[in-house]
């Protein structure tokens, strides 16, 4: 998990013709309701893709937790599933004696850090 | 106002045009 950056703005509020004119083009380009929680330009830059992965998060995620650290708890949740259907198919097949229980370990391993990771996110 | 949020990290990390484009 990565720490979130305070929003620290400027003291003067004037802008020059090129500054108003990136602004104007970011607002026009990451037009979605993620980005007024953004801090950084990194945050600018994940917004998008955040935003696709899904579009449901809460405002105290938003506010709390650094865009990259959601970013990676939606693809950590996506790969839950997927090595929960590999577990399952690996059980239907069925484990005999010591065949295939190292994989089997590793996979329960890999799922529970992910869930721990996915949880510490909220 | 969003517009002051984004114009000052706009100021604040000097970008530019070529930050736009890595938006697209």
């Amino acid at each position: 998990a990565r720490a979130k950056e305070p929003f620290v703005p400027p003291l003067f509020s004037l802008s020059g013709e090129d500054e108003y004119g990136v602004t104007m083009a970011i607002l026009g380009t990451v037009n979605n309701p993620y980005l007024p929680f953004a801090t950084s330009p990194e945050e600018i830059l994940l917004c998008a893709p955040l935003y696709r992965r899904n579009p449901r998060l809460g405002s105290d995620a938003l506010a709390r937790h650094h865009f990259e650290t959601l970013l990676f708890a939606e693809i950590a949740g996506r790969e839950i599933e997927e090595l929960r259907e590999r577990l399952r198919a690996l059980l239907k097949k069925g484990v005999r004696h010591g065949e295939g229980h190292a994989g089997l370990s590793s996979l329960v391993k890999r799922i529970g850090k992910l869930r721990r990771f996915v949880a510490s996110v909220g | 106002t969003l517009f002051d949020r984004v114009n000052g990290l706009v100021r604040a990390h000097a970008l530019d045009v070529t930050f736009v484009a890595r938006l697209t």
